[in-house]
């Protein structure tokens, strides 16, 4: 299409020699290779600890969970090495065809679990609840 | 950290101020449905019967999600955790698999009477479901009684526990009861459990009904000629409130959800 020439055109620039098996695919598939795999959408740990936040008075287990976030970039081509829905492929499409408009997808959960969490209530009664949704499990584009 | 243990170039890394941990402590709290940190007071800062039971139940679950994610056995064993009050029966671990929310309740009363005129011994049971979350539903409640081996005077003799949910109070004659009652040899030892599952759905319907519980015993003696005779819970071996930690009465409830819990923006 029209809108992206110029873009593409930078791209081009910018790109190096493509190694092995990249070869004949094209700039972004260079790109992506290289520098971009740092900031590529993945899952980041990120442990919540219930000790930390001093409230080992009231939650009996666990001292903390795992409960992880997603952060990236959502580049193309986004199936070649990551979770990505169907549509998240076509938003990346109109993303490299309107740029300034529409925005690439975004990183996000795919799979998700749950925790259970023991605790006493004010009136010493003790909770055992189960949490869905709680643990990010694996990330991907949406 | 990432995985490899850098800090992320996207990671704020520096130290919250106080307000901005007071506001960190707060949507985890909502994350876990709390509208404020809870401020319990476990007494002797140890754990009596109840949380000792749910642990079990904790570790219950968590070992099974633990299983279900390495792709291990999936299915239920009870755990022998004497002393505390370990699940006793599938029929529990199947309340466990089923339930959103399990709930234990502190014995907020025990009073040991004897009603001279009727020569009945009595104790009263008091439990507070007054502060379950909304749209929790009850699917089972067991009331759990711990039952010490007695004296050589009762070994051989059989007793009558009977639970009664107090229905009704009048000022000068005995209230109105619903019965459950359990068999059992004197020198039996563990946990008697009473399923209280439509009671405790009452409570929670209409807390004015929630007149409490009472435990009575009565020699049935195959061996003793006194058939029928109210001795107390201490003498029956029954553990109380003075007991030791691990062996105190509770009521334990399971939950399901049943309504779609929405977060509301704050």
């Amino acid at each position: 299409s029209a809108g992206g020439g110029k873009r593409r055109q930078q791209n081009r620039n910018r790109s190096t020699q493509p190694q092995d098996g990249s070869r004949g695919l094209g700039p972004a598939v260079a790109d992506y290779n290289s520098s971009d795999q740092k900031t590529a959408c993945r899952r980041h740990e990120l442990f919540v600890s219930f000790r930390e936040l001093g409230w080992q008075d009231w939650i009996i287990a666990p001292e903390g969970y795992a409960a992880n976030y997603c952060d990236g970039e959502c580049s193309f081509p986004l199936n070649a090495h990551m979770n990505a829905t169907n549509h998240a492929i076509v938003q990346t499409l109109v993303h490299l065809m309107n740029p300034e408009n529409v925005p690439k997808p975004c990183c996000a959960p795919t799979k998700l679990h749950a925790i259970s969490v023991l605790y006493f209530d004010d009136n010493s009664n003790v909770i055992l609840k189960k949490y869905k949704n709680m643990v990010v499990r694996a990330c991907g584009c949406h | 950290l990432d995985g490899n243990n850098e800090v992320h170039p996207g990671f704020i890394h520096r130290r919250l101020r106080t307000h901005e941990k007071r506001e960190m402590q707060k949507e985890i709290l909502s994350i876990l449905g709390l509208p404020h940190r809870p401020r319990p007071h476990p007494p002797h800062g140890k754990y009596n019967s109840a949380p000792l039971f749910m642990l079990d139940l904790y570790n219950t679950i968590s070992n099974e999600e633990k299983s279900r994610v390495e792709g291990i056995v999936d299915r239920y064993e009870p755990m022998q955790t004497t002393p505390s009050p370990s699940l006793a029966t599938y029929q529990e671990s199947a309340f466990l698999n089923d339930a959103d929310m399990v709930m234990s309740f502190v014995n907020l009363g025990e009073n040991e009477l004897f009603l001279s005129g009727q020569r009945r011994h009595h104790k009263e049971f008091k439990f507070n479901l007054s502060q379950i979350p909304e749209g929790e539903a009850v699917t089972a409640a067991e009331f759990r009684l711990y039952k010490e081996c007695v004296s050589r005077a009762f070994r051989n003799d059989t007793f009558l526990v009977k639970v009664y949910q107090v229905v009704k109070e009048h000022p000068h004659r005995e209230a109105d009861f619903f019965l459950l009652e359990r068999r059992l040899w004197a020198s039996e030892e563990g946990w008697l459990e009473f399923d209280i599952t439509a009671t405790s759905n009452l409570w929670v319907m209409s807390p004015a009904h929630n007149l409490g519980l009472q435990v009575s015993v009565e020699t049935s003696g195959a061996v003793s000629s006194e058939t029928g005779r109210s001795i107390g819970s201490k003498e029956a071996g029954l553990a109380g409130r003075d007991g030791a930690l691990e062996k105190q009465p509770f009521m334990v409830a399971f939950f399901k959800v049943s309504e779609v819990h929405i977060r509301s923006a704050r």
